[in-house]
């Protein structure tokens, strides 16, 4: 079960003690942070319980908390991804979702199974000598709801499928 | 030798191709151009002189110099136009980049600087700053915000309750900026929306500052007995600032709902697929 109570908490002590970077030693800055990572834990449970509920669909949620600095094991290492996208605001909003990849082409649909534009695009070399491109994508999200694009990276067999797929549509 | 622009259907930014820097931002919807220099300066810490022993450290912000130093006067930049977004990416130093970046049907420019670690081995501890120049005539006012609910104005060497004897003439002037900062002459208006609280300043008319990242050798003596020296991953910082240029009586609609959309951006979750139902009884 998910719990947001231990990240409540570790949120009341960091604010009551001015846990502003730098205004602590940086032991007590570290545990901080210990207390942030440990309190996100179950809350992660949560979301993946409410997004299940929603959704009617259980899945195994992966929440890249690295993605600041362009780290993601799921979208750099998978053929195959969901990206669930939500919207806490209460009107629709367009975003550019960007994810880090390894280089390559990849479809993207949307949630009605259209295929939504996307870019690779190059990772300023100032920014990681590992992690050098993303992939770039518009995703809609309704008020307060969520979307659910797929992406796939084309390999040989994929590209085969799919322009199958296209010409046997257009010969309908 | 030729001119270096990214631009949208709202939006033209113009690089000097000699520098590499910002050099002028337009509002094509409003037919609004506007002179915008921008780069990385730094302010040299002090260590303490002879008015006052107080150095630079976590709490108090004490630059020993009035003006900062330029990290570069020139930027090397790579240009990317995609369909679906156009970037400059600035290389200013070995510790300090910037992506500037558009995407279709967006109504600001958006700035991703990378900052750090910054080299303290010369001795100095550096306060950086970005910093954006206009010729817009703002009579020594600028405004900064209250996590977004209200705006206060700000005047230069100035308190509205009391007779200010200004005694830090750089330090005395910053403000926290919680969500946004902005100048203006009464027909334009130049608005910075950040992506965390940082602290900002107008020093001169038509000059705009924030505070990106610091690197202190000394400790202040208020209580933390550590010099604000980060060696861990926090030695590098990421982070944006949204540029908006719009008429006066059009920037509060778009800087209120730009930073909404910033605070409460959309999360994103991953999955590998493969779902079962689910039925929550």
């Amino acid at each position: 079960s998910g719990d947001s109570a231990p990240l409540n908490e570790a949120m009341a002590v960091l604010q009551h003690h001015d846990a502003v970077s730098g205004t602590a030693r940086q032991n007590v800055a570290n545990d901080y942070a210990r207390q942030l990572a440990a309190g996100w834990g179950p809350c992660e449970v949560l979301v993946s319980n409410a997004l299940a509920m929603l959704s009617h669909e259980k899945q195994n949620f992966s929440f890249c908390r690295e993605l600041n600095i362009s780290i993601c094991p799921v979208s750099q290492k998978s053929e195959h991804f969901q990206v669930t996208i939500y919207n806490p605001l209460g009107r629709k909003v367009q975003q550019m979702i960007r994810l880090p990849v390894n280089d390559g082409i990849f479809f993207v649909k949307d949630p009605n199974g259209k295929t939504v534009p996307s870019n690779v695009v190059m990772r300023p070399n100032s920014y990681s000598k590992r992690y050098q491109w993303d992939l770039l994508f518009p995703a809609f999200v309704p008020a307060l709801g969520f979307s659910m694009y797929s992406v796939a990276k084309v390999t040989a067999a994929t590209s085969q499928a799919y322009r199958l797929r296209a010409r046997s549509k257009k010969s309908r | 030798s030729h001119v270096l622009f990214i631009e949208n259907e709202y939006i033209r930014a113009t690089f000097d191709s000699g520098t590499g820097l910002l050099m002028k931002i337009e509002n094509m919807e409003q037919s609004l151009s506007l002179p915008v220099s921008q780069g990385f300066f730094w302010y040299n810490a002090s260590t303490g002189d002879g008015k006052s022993s107080q150095a630079s450290g976590a709490y108090i912000f004490r630059p020993n110099h009035l003006k900062p130093m330029p990290v570069s006067r020139w930027a090397q930049v790579h240009l990317v136009k995609t369909a679906l977004v156009q970037e400059v990416h600035q290389n200013f130093s070995a510790w300090c980049s910037q992506v500037v970046r558009l995407y279709p049907g967006q109504r600001h420019l958006e700035l991703e600087w990378m900052v750090g670690p910054i080299p303290v081995k010369d001795g100095w501890g550096k306060e950086v700053i970005s910093r954006f120049d206009t010729p817009l005539k703002t009579q020594g006012e600028f405004y900064t915000d209250s996590n977004g609910r209200e705006i206060l104005k700000r005047r230069r060497n100035h308190r509205p309750t009391w007779r200010l004897n200004q005694t830090e003439p750089v330090a005395g002037n910053y403000y926290p900026v919680n969500t946004r900062i902005y100048i203006s002459d009464g027909h334009t208006q130049l608005t910075v929306v950040t992506d965390r609280s940082q602290g900002g300043s107008s020093l001169q008319d038509g000059s705009l500052e924030l505070m990106v990242h610091r690197r202190l050798l000394l400790d202040d003596g208020r209580g933390v007995q550590e010099p604000l020296m980060e060696l861990g991953t926090g030695s590098t910082v990421l982070g944006r600032h949204l540029v908006l240029l719009s008429s006066v009586s059009d920037a509060a609609a778009r800087h209120r709902l730009l930073a909404e959309k910033e605070i409460l951006a959309p999360q994103v979750v991953l999955s590998q697929g493969g779902s079962s139902p689910y039925y929550y009884w």
